[in-house]
């Protein structure tokens, strides 16, 4: 089963 | 004060109709260099920037930064008052204005419509995007290319993988109704009319959302090329550049990963 992950996961806050 | 002129009106409805399927609403953030927006659609899959920079602008004047917060469906909804020849004015005040003024005015000048458009507060959180990621595989494909390739396989299913390999790009599917799967080879000669371009420092296979890759199909008509950046583990950037360095629409899209 594949998993969607989130896009914020990936860049932090600015 | 900020002031920005659109020769045509054609610039700014192509970038709002590529972005407002993805973003109810955002800051359109104005500063010296440009016009410039990122929101991440509602289910955090997907972020979306995009850069108008002032030189896409006839008349750009923007005395300090400003934030316009900025309802996407309202905002369209009024730029479908601009004939694509119309230039498009946008102003408004930088203390805190409440509404920005849209101004459209016909080729010969003897029709020129004015609309208010209300701005709102928007809490969004700044995400900071690495400017010169060190991706693993860069392709470029004519941008109907892209559009054929995704809105395609969409059809059969949700679950599309990418894997580029030395000089071929192959794109599959899983769906319900059974799977299918495109191979694209980099194009031989230089002088092709839409040449594919693959650059692979080292092969990548990845998963993603077809419903995404076929919404970013809506940025098709703001250029003639499009490139996908991938890096395995990573979000795959997609970007879609505006003629002359005008700007650009870039997605990231977060991968599926297997569980």
């Amino acid at each position: 089963k594949r998993h969607q992950m989130l896009i914020s996961r990936f860049f932090a806050p600015a | 004060m900020f002031e920005a002129k659109l020769t045509e009106s054609t610039t700014i409805k192509r970038v709002l109709d590529a972005i407002k399927d993805l973003i109810q609403q955002a800051n359109f953030d104005c500063s010296a260099d440009g016009l410039s927006l990122q929101a991440m659609d509602t289910p955090h899959v997907c972020l979306t920037t995009m850069t108008l920079r002032s030189q896409a602008f006839e008349v750009y004047r923007c005395d300090r930064p400003l934030s316009m917060g900025i309802n996407l469906s309202s905002i369209s909804k009024i730029l479908k008052c601009a004939a694509s020849k119309d230039s498009v004015k946008i102003v408004a005040d930088d203390e805190g204005a409440d509404c920005a003024e849209f101004i459209f005015e016909n080729e010969s000048a003897d029709r020129i419509a004015h609309f208010e458009l209300k701005l709102m507060d928007i809490d969004s959180e700044h995400l900071s995007i690495p400017e010169d990621s060190d991706y693993q595989a860069i392709i470029s494909m004519p941008s109907a290319e892209y559009r054929r390739i995704f809105s395609d396989l969409s059809i059969i299913g949700d679950t599309i993988t990418i894997e580029i390999n030395k000089n071929t790009a192959c794109f599959s599917v899983e769906g319900d109704i059974g799977n299918g799967s495109l191979n694209l080879a980099q194009t031989d000669s230089a002088d092709e009319k839409n040449p594919v371009t693959i650059n692979v420092k080292e092969p990548v296979k990845m998963t993603f959302p077809g419903k995404y890759l076929n919404t970013f199909t809506k940025a098709v008509p703001i250029s003639e090329f499009v490139t996908l950046c991938l890096t395995d583990g990573n979000p795959l950037a997609i970007e879609f550049s505006l003629p002359d360095e005008a700007g650009f629409v870039r997605y990231f899209l977060a991968p599926k990963i297997d569980q």
